[in-house]
């Protein structure tokens, strides 16, 4: 199940946690040239890789960013 | 690789062929809640999945589908 993201919320992320996952979106953005700046919705099992990442639960990463 | 497909050409396709392709196509549509009627793009899985239930070629596929 995606995750409709919030991007002002990445923006006020602490930097170690904001950065990787900024790293992580730009570059779905940059693939589907999708700039709108707002929100992004991203894969189900994007979520799942991005939690195994910051070393989180996807429920806990869900709860920071979606909408 | 993804694909354009050209949803007008899909409607011009003979039935045994359009069928299988038209009930593929509107179970993204559904899913998605994207009912725009005119483009659908879709993942280049996808495409390798129709291109198998229709016993053909990718390109072959593309060919006939493609904006
Ligand atoms: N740019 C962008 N906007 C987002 C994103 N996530 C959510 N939205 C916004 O929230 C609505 C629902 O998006 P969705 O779940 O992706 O559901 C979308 C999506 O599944 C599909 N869709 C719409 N436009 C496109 C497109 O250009 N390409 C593709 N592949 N699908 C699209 O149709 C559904 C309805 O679209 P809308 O009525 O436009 O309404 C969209 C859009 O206004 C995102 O990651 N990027
Ligand atoms: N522009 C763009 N947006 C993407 C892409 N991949 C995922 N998304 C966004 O992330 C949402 C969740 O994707 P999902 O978990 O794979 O969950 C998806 C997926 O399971 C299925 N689905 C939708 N479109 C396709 C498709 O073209 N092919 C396949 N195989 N499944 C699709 O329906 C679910 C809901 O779809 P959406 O409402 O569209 O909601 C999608 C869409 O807003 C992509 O390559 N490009
Ligand atoms: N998840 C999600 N992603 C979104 C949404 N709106 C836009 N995008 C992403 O942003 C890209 C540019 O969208 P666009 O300027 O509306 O311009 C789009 C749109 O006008 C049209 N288009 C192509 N395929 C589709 C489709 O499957 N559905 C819809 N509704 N429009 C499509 O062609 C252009 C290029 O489409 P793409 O290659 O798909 O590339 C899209 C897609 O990756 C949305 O609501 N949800
Ligand atoms: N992990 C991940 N990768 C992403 C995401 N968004 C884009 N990509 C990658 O970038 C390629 C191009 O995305 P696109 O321009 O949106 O072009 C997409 C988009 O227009 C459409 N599409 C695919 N899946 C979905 C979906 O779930 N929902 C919607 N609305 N469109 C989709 O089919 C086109 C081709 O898809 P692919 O062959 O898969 O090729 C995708 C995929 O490899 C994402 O949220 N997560």
């Amino acid at each position: 199940e995606g995750v409709t993201i919030d991007l002002t919320r990445v923006e006020r992320l602490p930097d170690s946690l904001g950065d990787v996952i900024d790293r992580f979106l730009k570059k779905i953005q940059v693939q589907r040239q999708d700039f709108n700046g707002r929100v992004l919705t991203i894969r189900g099992s994007d979520v799942a890789m991005l939690a195994m990442l910051l070393d989180t639960t996807d429920a806990e990463l869900v709860a920071q960013l979606k909408r």
